[in-house]
């Protein structure tokens, strides 16, 4: 059994819980903030069976996009800001960051 | 060390952490969402000692209670929905579902 | 690959952040609750390289104090709560407690 947490955009997590759900995996949704932009974003844990670590990888890879987005004009990112407060610059955000956790007990109460 | 990740009914996550508390357990709680219902549930986070997992089990079990939930009638739980739309389905919910990770390093600062 | 999880409290949680983003570190933000005090606090996930987990402790020990709450007059907190209604008790917070696990698998999409 594995643990899958992936981080996706909040603009991907309803069609890919939609695909998730339809493929029969469950899935639990936490409303996340990403820590430099302090956006939202969205963290799913997803339980599966050893077998199944491909299949989810490979629907995350057909759900999520990679976008690019300005940073606030005054940034609130960080205290090295000087490079960014007033030049907004362009930040890569991947479609989605997954993490893969060894589960060594399950139980449905 | 183990960490266990419980989700659990909203309606059980109160008791749940006040017999948890009171047996001198640490636990912190997390508001997340069900994937396939799409509706508000509790995931608690339990660090452990490997030896407590059986009494974390137990008391799990001895709080969190199965139940059912009708589907909303106009269903918004994904794309192959035409089983759902109109015809309100029962959907059984488990009392908990848990996942025990290894924990490799503990800190207390 | 580790992930670390870290519940630290609320008043620490920013500048933690801008540290960890400017050390280049990259984190998503939480926004959980207190078991015992059922105060709101912050977890952060962080992942990272196995030889960072030093650097990674040692940011969070320089960053987060341990504090001490007084436990509200008629406490919510469980139902062995007989020695805290009435009297508020002084209860020490730590600084940070931290988990951290194992990553078997690591993908960005
Ligand atoms: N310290 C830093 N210095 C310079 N640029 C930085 C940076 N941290 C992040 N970025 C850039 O900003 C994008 C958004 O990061 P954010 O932290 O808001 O939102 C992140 C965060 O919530 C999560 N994430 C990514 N890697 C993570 C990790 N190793 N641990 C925990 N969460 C991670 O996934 C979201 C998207 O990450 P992604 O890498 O695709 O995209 C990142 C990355 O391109
Ligand atoms: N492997 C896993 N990984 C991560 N989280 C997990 C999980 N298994 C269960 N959960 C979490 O526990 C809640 C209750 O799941 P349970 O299996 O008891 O009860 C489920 C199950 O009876 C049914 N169900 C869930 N996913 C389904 C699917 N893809 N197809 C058909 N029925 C599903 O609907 C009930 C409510 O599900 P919902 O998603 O709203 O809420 C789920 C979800 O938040
Ligand atoms: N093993 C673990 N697993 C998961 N999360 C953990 C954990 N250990 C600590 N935490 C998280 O870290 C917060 C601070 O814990 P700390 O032990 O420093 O400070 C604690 C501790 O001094 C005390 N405390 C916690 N649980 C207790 C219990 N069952 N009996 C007596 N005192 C307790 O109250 C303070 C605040 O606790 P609170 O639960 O509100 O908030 C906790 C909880 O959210």
């Amino acid at each position: 059994m594995k643990l899958v947490v992936a981080v996706v955009q909040d603009q991907d997590s309803n069609v890919l819980m939609d695909v998730l759900m339809d493929r029969g995996f469950r899935a639990t949704k936490l409303a996340t903030t990403g820590g430099f932009l302090r956006q939202g974003n969205t963290t799913l844990l997803i339980g599966i069976e050893d077998h199944e670590i491909d299949d989810v990888v490979d629907i995350v890879k057909s759900v999520c996009r990679s976008r690019t987005q300005m940073t606030p004009p005054v940034s609130i990112i960080g205290r090295s800001t000087e490079s960014y407060v007033g030049q907004p610059i362009e930040v890569p955000i991947g479609g989605a960051t997954i993490f893969v956790l060894d589960v060594t007990q399950f139980e449905r109460v």
